[in-house]
């Protein structure tokens, strides 16, 4: 199984934690991570890939970074070499689907873009800026990071906000799909969590015997697994589990169908 | 007793929430903050004026915001406004000093700019631009803004990657001076605790019949007052109680005295 992924963000939103929590595995190794502790003047867009099982299936997973976006002091059009990335996988799909034989076709589209967002009042300029030019180039599904930083009421009040000014911009973000939940109310319940807001921990921690992951704080321990703290578990399931195909379906289907069409229009 | 105290960071840093931690009043009440929600495409430069009672003596507070800093795509020179508001007000006092009666001269140059500095890995490109514009015109007094997203750690990691980004760049920020404390080692504890970590809030929690200011997540609460959660003590007692005079010295006798030396040699 292949899969794609995305992830994008201003430096220090937490997004390496967060994919070493998500995959389970350090992916990046501290101070190993592209960006750490340096800011790039210009954006890179660079990807590796890691072979992992998931849930008994082997994934080969190709994880696209994207350091330095968002970090200048003039990010004009900081997206642009994120843009160009996701169409020449588009561009070398078309061509390769001309030449091979279709069912040896690689593919290296992205399948789905994690965008970052930082717990304050509502998006930035730049937030909106990305979804805009993105949103109908990928699967984007904004994350917002190192949500231990809210609380519950903050929380709830920031993901309306968001979902508001996402709305108001006509940005399209990944839809997840209803009728794949057997409840009305659990696909309706999905949509008011919307954006997950998640916290990531390279750290295992050894509580009275049981471990788990975390952060600990002088006040307490936030807990990335627990549903009570943060939305990583809903993220994990609905991105690896139940979702993934989707994501596959959707950039295939709806989003490489329009970069075709107007590729051959053109 | 007067004071002008400049407040500069990104919106969402938790500004407005620390002035009204600091000052016990809600000086600016949700919501009625200047750029709550909806940042600015320039930056704009505006004061207001608080009269409090601190330890019993009646203090003239002005408060200078600078509602747009660091939130646009292009944030190249932002820092312009704030730098031409502190010259013209050296500017004012340099007229007045020259007309009036010395003793009735109104001062209201900034005394004092609380430099917001959101955590992450270390300062970022635009910190770095707008303190070596400054540092020669105004006292920077560097905070870590929400600091309970950091766990002790961290914090102390990330003060020592500021300090010396701030040392290698030759940023002169303000000197909290040693001799006005009883132990050489208190200073020093001091100077180990810079750029301070501040955390701010405008719930007062009842907890077990106490009254405390803080913030409430579902894992703990993080103590504005309590000093094992961050330096709100510290940086009050520094700000309010011991070094306000301070601050205003060395405006006048260093800062000042650049600006009018400058300024008659041209
Ligand atoms: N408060 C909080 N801090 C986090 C979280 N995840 C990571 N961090 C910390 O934030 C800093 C930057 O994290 P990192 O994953 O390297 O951020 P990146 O630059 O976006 O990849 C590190 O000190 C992390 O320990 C989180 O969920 N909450
Ligand atoms: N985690 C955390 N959040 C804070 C802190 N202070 C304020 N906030 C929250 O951050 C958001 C923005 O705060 P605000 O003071 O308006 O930020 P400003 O735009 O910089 O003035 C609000 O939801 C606050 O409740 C803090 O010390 N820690």
């Amino acid at each position: 199984f292949e899969f794609t992924l995305m992830v994008v963000g201003a430096t220090g939103l937490g997004k390496s934690t967060l994919i070493n929590s998500l995959f389970l595995s350090s992916i990046y190794e501290d101070g190993k991570y592209p960006a750490a502790g340096t800011p790039n003047k210009t954006v890179k867009v660079q990807n590796s890939t890691v072979y992992l099982v998931e849930g008994g299936v082997s994934l080969k997973l190709t994880l696209v970074d994207t350091p330095g976006f968002g970090d200048a002091i003039n990010n004009t059009k900081c997206w642009k070499p994120i843009l160009e990335y996701i169409d020449s996988k588009y561009e070398e799909y078309l061509n390769a689907e001309g030449h091979v034989n279709r069912s040896t076709v690689v593919d290296n589209r992205v399948h789905c873009c994690l965008y970052f967002i930082s717990p304050g009042h509502g998006l930035k300029p730049l937030d909106i800026e990305f979804m805009k030019q993105l949103h109908e180039k990928v699967n984007i599904v904004p994350v917002i990071g190192k949500a231990d930083t809210l609380t519950p009421e903050e929380c709830a009040e920031f993901k309306a906000n968001v979902m508001k000014e996402i709305e108001n911009n006509d940005i399209k973000i990944y839809q997840f799909p209803v009728d794949e939940f057997d409840e009305e109310e659990e696909a309706q319940d999905l949509q008011a969590q919307l954006p997950f807001a998640v916290v990531g921990s390279n750290t295992m921690l050894d509580i009275n015997g049981k471990k788990l992951r975390g952060r600990m704080y002088p006040w307490g321990i936030a807990e990335v697994e627990n549903p009570d703290h943060c939305d990583f578990i809903f993220l994990r399931n609905l991105l690896i589990r139940t979702h993934m195909q989707d994501l596959k379906d959707v950039t295939n289907n709806v989003l490489y169908e329009n970069f075709r069409c107007n590729k051959l229009a053109a």
